[in-house]
């Protein structure tokens, strides 16, 4: 049995995407 | 377009472990939508803003890849970005859709409902500040 320590972990933001408007005020 | 997706796909991956801003850690897999919203919230700086597929077709500057055309938040802002078919958008109250769900079962092992127009994908954008 070899169990996984070094498991990455990412951050919640990296799983949706960054859509900033084009048109700005 | 001033909008960007992950390359790295490696935490679609099932079982990839994600950490919330509140700490907490959860599977890929097992993320809800309150957990997007309440991530967003103690952030600081970061809105959610739900995000309306419009429109969905190959994409004619990169071949394979798929133009998504969302409108973004209360102002209706359009956007567009460029993405692989299997990867995948958090759809509220839905979960994780992508255009191509048989392929991102394939890469990722993730299960997917079908990306279609009218859904409506999390996505963050930066909190404006008075």
């Amino acid at each position: 049995n070899v169990e996984p320590r070094s498991v990455p972990v990412f951050p919640w933001h990296s799983l949706v995407p960054f859509l900033a408007p084009t048109q700005s005020d | 377009a001033p909008a960007s997706a992950p390359s790295n796909p490696s935490h679609f991956m099932k079982g990839a472990i994600i950490q919330l801003a509140t700490g907490e850690l959860k599977r890929v897999e097992d993320l809800q939508t309150q957990d997007f919203v309440r991530s967003a919230e103690v952030s600081g700086g970061l809105k959610i803003d739900s995000s309306m597929v419009v429109d969905i077709r190959a994409s004619q500057q990169k071949p394979g890849l798929v133009s998504l055309h969302f409108t973004v938040g209360e102002q209706q802002s359009k956007v567009t970005i460029d993405v692989p078919p299997e990867h995948p958008f958090f759809v509220f109250g839905q979960g994780w859709s992508s255009c191509s769900p048989e392929r991102t079962a394939q890469l990722y092992d993730l299960a997917c409902h079908p990306l279609q127009v009218g859904d409506v994908c999390v996505s963050i954008t930066l909190q404006q500040q008075p």
